[in-house]
């Protein structure tokens, strides 16, 4: 903060040696990232995920269009990949669940969350994909199927759905669960892998700020 | 701006690196490896003040020396040594729920100083 007039204001004085200063800028420099990430200190990783899947990932999302852009207003947008837990899967369906950290979603507006998956087919053959979003309502207890999305599948390999408002709002809340229903199954085993190298993930849009905004009904 | 180096006394820019293995923080951040964070330090005399580092032309030349001729005797201070020119920082990083994120931090990096 600059006064009008007087000596400039400052962190340390000449009393302090080099290797103080040292440990109070670290400690500056620690404290503004967290600071600006909305973290109250720096996360402790539960589930580690493999560089493997880390690099997966990115370079399926290579190509798209990147989130993380600054606006002329500087709001600061996020691009979050969040990696599959599976739960309550067999051959006919795979549910997908995706936790979203209060301290990264709180008080922010999911714009956009596409979800990724790898499905395996035998050659010449073509699949129907039915991708369901249940939604854990505030104050339910049970899931509520809220859209599907219809997919044609005639290869093997990574695919891709845009998952709609429903999804997004259910991202915000911090829980989205998908469930993956090919319409057909001939197959003795899914045809959508969930492996170290294939694991499904969520690629979603942020900008901070979104519950101060003014929606117009 | 002007970058800090050894012996002056007037308003620069120090580098300064935070290397995130040396601190413990490479196994959530992903990239990048550090945070050239840099600061500003140095003195302001009153003929740099409101001039980003040092005179850019013959005109601010003049222009300061006519201030600081005038401003000579009066209330010393006012001017300090601050950033003029920031860039973002871009992190990819884990958070608590090993979700991969991505954005960009604006006016984490201080690129030049200045008298304000």
């Amino acid at each position: 903060t600059l006064k009008a007039s007087g000596p400039c204001p400052a962190c340390w004085g000449a009393t302090l040696d080099l290797e103080s200063q040292r440990e109070l800028l670290l400690d500056l420099a620690k404290r503004r990232i967290l600071d600006k990430l909305h973290l109250n200190e720096r996360p402790t990783l539960s589930q580690p995920v493999s560089r493997t899947v880390l690099k997966t990932a990115l370079q399926r999302l290579h190509g798209s269009p990147q989130g993380a852009t600054l606006k002329d207003d500087q709001e600061q947008e996020y691009e979050i990949i969040s990696f599959a837990e599976t739960g309550f899967s067999s051959i006919n369906n795979t549910r997908l669940d995706f936790h979203f950290s209060d301290k990264t979603t709180g008080g922010m507006e999911i714009q956009q969350a596409r979800l990724m998956f790898f499905v395996q087919l035998p050659p010449n053959t073509t699949q129907t994909i039915n991708v369901r979003v249940l939604v854990l309502r505030p104050y339910d207890t049970n899931l509520t199927l809220t859209t599907q999305h219809l997919l044609e599948v005639d290869a093997s390999g990574w695919h891709q759905v845009l998952l709609g408002p429903e999804a997004q709002a259910a991202s915000s809340w911090g829980h989205l669960t998908l469930e993956l229903v090919p319409e057909s199954q001939e197959a003795q085993s899914s045809v959508i892998l969930g492996g170290v190298a294939h694991r499904p993930f969520v690629a979603a849009q942020v900008r901070a700020g979104g519950k101060h905004r003014v929606r117009r009904r | 701006g002007i970058d800090c180096q050894g012996g002056s006394s007037m308003c620069c820019r120090q580098e300064f690196f935070v290397d995130f293995r040396e601190i413990g923080w490479h196994d959530w951040i992903i990239q990048p490896e550090g945070y050239a964070m840099n600061f500003c330090t140095g003195q302001c005399p009153l003929h740099v003040a409101g001039m980003p580092g040092i005179a850019a032309s013959f005109h601010t030349a003049v222009l300061n020396l006519l201030k600081a001729n005038t401003a000579a005797g009066t209330t010393e201070g006012g001017s300090c040594c601050v950033p003029t020119a920031r860039r973002p920082l871009s992190l990819l990083y884990y958070d608590r729920d090993s979700n991969i994120v991505k954005t960009d931090i604006p006016d984490m990096v201080v690129e030049a100083c200045g008298c304000s």
